[in-house]
């Protein structure tokens, strides 16, 4: 299916540490 | 505790890669020489490395855009995936600059790279904001100016993510309507 994510979804990844 | 989850340590893909374009008028250079890519990124983790990397919109100077578009298609009208398109375009007043444009730009981000317009997504073909004295511009751009379902269903909910009341109108103008326009104003093929 399609990627889709909402906008707290993606927010809540604005100020993880960066990944590998 | 070196047990950790398999999720931790992928990143999450996106639907589509995307390419960010940094626009800056310079007049002694050409339009094509002034249009820079700055990233590709398709997760939402590399998308929030290189949005915290950059300038916010409201700190560009005048003339200066920001593009964002699916991989493949450049942030021009000539594109072949733009040329039967248009685009929902917003102006925004110049106390807007302050209050609303890089709170509207990032919700418009996120809509993109998130597939925010469901189906109609796929219409899609990038997004743009251009810091302009007269008030700054923020435009969502799709890839057939005559598929009415899908431009409406992606301006209402747009329309509706920004918050923007009822009353006020945003309206759809296709590219080859803005690029032969004689005036300063475009006609709406659609509005809502």
């Amino acid at each position: 299916g399609k990627r889709q994510y909402d906008r707290d979804f993606l927010l809540g990844f604005q100020f993880m540490p960066a990944c590998v | 505790t070196a047990v950790t989850s398999p999720e931790q340590y992928i990143k999450h893909p996106l639907q589509h890669r995307w390419a960010l374009w940094y626009f800056k008028n310079d007049k002694s250079k050409s339009w094509t020489e002034n249009l820079r890519l700055i990233s590709k990124f398709d997760t939402v983790e590399d998308f929030w490395a290189l949005y915290n990397h950059i300038q916010q919109p409201s700190k560009l100077g005048f003339g200066c855009d920001y593009c964002l578009f699916k991989d493949g298609i450049k942030p021009m009208w000539e594109d072949d995936r733009n040329k039967l398109g248009g685009r929902w375009l917003m102006t925004l007043s110049k106390q807007q600059r302050h209050n609303d444009l890089d709170r509207y730009w990032m919700e418009t981000l996120l809509c993109l790279i998130g597939e925010s317009f469901d189906e109609a997504s796929e219409d899609v073909c990038g997004a743009v904001v251009n810091v302009r004295p007269k008030g700054d511009k923020i435009s969502i751009w799709t890839g057939n100016c005559q598929n009415r379902d899908a431009i409406m269903t992606i301006g209402q909910q747009y329309k509706e993510r920004l918050s923007i009341p009822i009353k006020t109108l945003i309206g759809y103008q296709s590219h080859d309507d803005t690029s032969s326009k004689s005036g300063s104003t475009t006609k709406n093929m659609y509005s809502v």
